[in-house]
């Protein structure tokens, strides 16, 4: 089962590595980033994970909601991963404008396992179409839960986001959604 | 079932991205290290995969067999993937020496997603063991190779090598078969 396996994948060989250098790269973004600083809020130095239910991912957050600028990258994360030396991981930080346009920043990207979901489901040789799709995206999403409810080393350094398609026409509803999950926290 | 989802996510996630772009990389590369330019087999402009049966992956080459030597990394590509701006795809070219010391310079490195296999096979909540893992591997090998052959955009830029596990106590062994299949090309 397709989403079983990229669930545990994201994990083992993603958030597992990225997570625990999450704090400290937020903290060292600030202080180069000095105007950054006082615009994260309280708890929200957590990776933000985007589960849309018809997968459908954007590669520019700012492409879905004109509340939603990219701001910068964190600093790169080098780990040498089966014979590639120094891969890099990075993460983005966007700054979303609530209605009142004052500014958060905040660490978000979609979940990338979700682009492979979307492709097989285009690929009549990949075994599953688009009805599937959604099914497999809740098993993802129910799986991946699991695995970090069971994680200490992820404990409070994630937040999941699962987006539902009703808010599609409403062209702030991604940022609205962010920011709702960015107070929730703490 | 998680090698056929694994072997999707390597090909949609990975490899069609970058295998479009190697040739490129390889030439840039070799501009740039001269003295490396003459040490690249006829038709070794490919991507080696290494797939070790057994799903036992090293993180550095050189310490499977000193007859191998990380040299340098080809050239980054960037790519914006869900929302992280300018993702960092590379690859590290290794130095082989074969048993008359002559060089040979390649791009090679493991099938990460062999990484996430051998995790799941130690976590008793993810379903599957050790006995698993090895008909695992074999299906995310066939599954990779059959959909790497109808992929017209990869045609001819990679080459996936099955490690079987009868050579592990040659101290050699991987130099000569990374060796094997750089002659074999062309
Ligand atoms: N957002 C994000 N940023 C990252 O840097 C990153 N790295 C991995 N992942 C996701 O985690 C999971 C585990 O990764 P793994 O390396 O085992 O498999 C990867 C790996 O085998 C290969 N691959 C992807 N990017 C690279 C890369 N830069 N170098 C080598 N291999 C890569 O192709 C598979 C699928 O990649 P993605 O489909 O991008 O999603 C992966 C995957 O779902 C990432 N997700």
């Amino acid at each position: 089962n397709v989403a079983h396996g990229l669930a545990w994948s994201f994990y083992c060989g993603y958030l597992r590595l990225v997570l625990p250098r999450l704090e400290d790269s937020i903290i060292e973004f600030c202080a180069t980033h000095q105007a950054s600083a006082p615009l994260w809020a309280r708890g929200s130095r957590r990776l933000l994970i985007l589960i849309p239910i018809n997968a459908n991912i954007s590669h520019k957050l700012e492409e879905e909601d004109d509340n939603i600028r990219f701001y910068d990258n964190l600093p790169n994360n080098e780990i040498n991963r089966a014979g590639v030396r120094g891969r890099v991981y990075k993460h983005s930080v966007y700054r979303v404008l609530d209605e009142h346009g004052k500014a958060h920043d905040c660490v978000v990207e979609y979940a990338t396992p979700l682009l492979t979901l979307y492709s097989m489901s285009q690929e009549s040789s990949a075994g599953f179409g688009e009805p599937e799709r959604r099914q497999q995206v809740l098993i993802f999403y129910r799986t991946l839960q699991e695995i970090l409810d069971n994680s200490l080393e992820c404990r409070n350094r994630y937040k999941l986001i699962l987006l539902s398609d009703e808010h599609e026409d409403d062209p702030h509803g991604l940022s609205k959604t962010i920011l709702r999950h960015l107070q929730q926290q703490e």
